[in-house]
């Protein structure tokens, strides 16, 4: 399985 | 001027331990409503938000806002230098390119006081968005630490599966596997001791070990904790500091290859 960064669930303010 | 008065260091040895192993570095943004961290681990696969209200410390005071970018590893030496009971004061001047801890006994006859130099951190901030949960469960902090510690030996990825009769714990490896299931508490004598869950739609997520488990780190600082999940989203493991904030851990959940 793979590990998505945490990162493509928020968006950069 | 920005000063900050906290009448016992060992909240503050917690909050760094709860955060240390995840982060190398970390910007401390001040403001007259509190002091907030956020930060993406090492390798940008949970995210770390810490919330102190200023309300929560014994003083206060930020006349302009100002982040202290620190070094966690040279935090952690100089509040090893504190006693536990020892009243901690964290002060900096506006533009400083330093931050000033000060330990006092409680008899105030030793006063202790050690300057760090502050960093210039080039951080990203990540908008949050207000998600209403599928499942929220609360459940014994300790017990929390002890599944997730327990299950890391089977796999390096757990199974979290929350219906509304209790929530499902499962790894798998080339041991065996592992389940644990809790139920729902109906009286408990402690508050702390309940298991409680609210449940919109049934959900089952897949995530890793090792950061359930850095996460853990936090469970000095409360009683319970509390999972929020939802299909395709980042859990939320938040653990409250009493009359203080919270800190809450994000992890995006393991996807099929």
């Amino acid at each position: 399985m793979a590990q998505p960064s945490i990162a493509a669930f928020f968006n950069t303010r | 001027m920005f000063e900050a008065r906290l009448i016992s260091a060992t909240i503050l040895k917690k909050i760094l331990d709860a955060i240390k192993d995840l982060l190398n570095e970390g910007t401390f943004d001040c403001s007259d409503s509190g002091i907030q961290l956020q930060a993406m681990d090492n390798s940008h696969v949970s995210l770390v938000s810490l919330t102190l209200r200023s309300d929560g410390f014994d003083k206060f005071r930020c006349d302009r806002n100002i982040s202290m970018g620190m070094n966690l590893g040279s935090m952690a030496k100089i509040l090893k230098c504190a006693n536990n009971d020892d009243t901690v004061t964290i002060k900096a001047q506006d533009n400083a390119d330093t931050v000033t801890f000060m330990f006092e006994s409680p008899n105030h006859e030793k006063v202790s006081d050690y300057e760090m130099k502050l960093m210039n951190l080039d951080q990203e901030h990540l908008g949050i968005p207000e998600t209403d949960y599928s499942c929220v469960v609360r459940m014994p902090s300790m017990e929390f630490a002890r599944i997730c510690r327990d299950l890391a030996q089977f796999s390096e990825s757990m199974l979290i599966c929350c219906t509304k009769e209790g929530v499902k714990f499962s790894a798998s490896g080339d041991v065996g596997s592992a389940n644990v299931k809790l139920a729902q508490t109906s009286s408990v004598d402690k508050e702390e001791e309940a298991v409680s869950i609210e449940m919109q739609e049934p959900v089952t997520l897949t995530f890793a070990c090792r950061y359930l488990n850095a996460f853990t780190k936090a469970s000095p600082l409360s009683g319970q904790v509390q999972l929020s999940m939802s299909a395709d989203v980042p859990l939320v493991v938040e653990y409250r500091i009493q009359d203080l904030g919270h800190i809450r851990y994000y992890l995006a959940p393991k996807i099929e290859d």
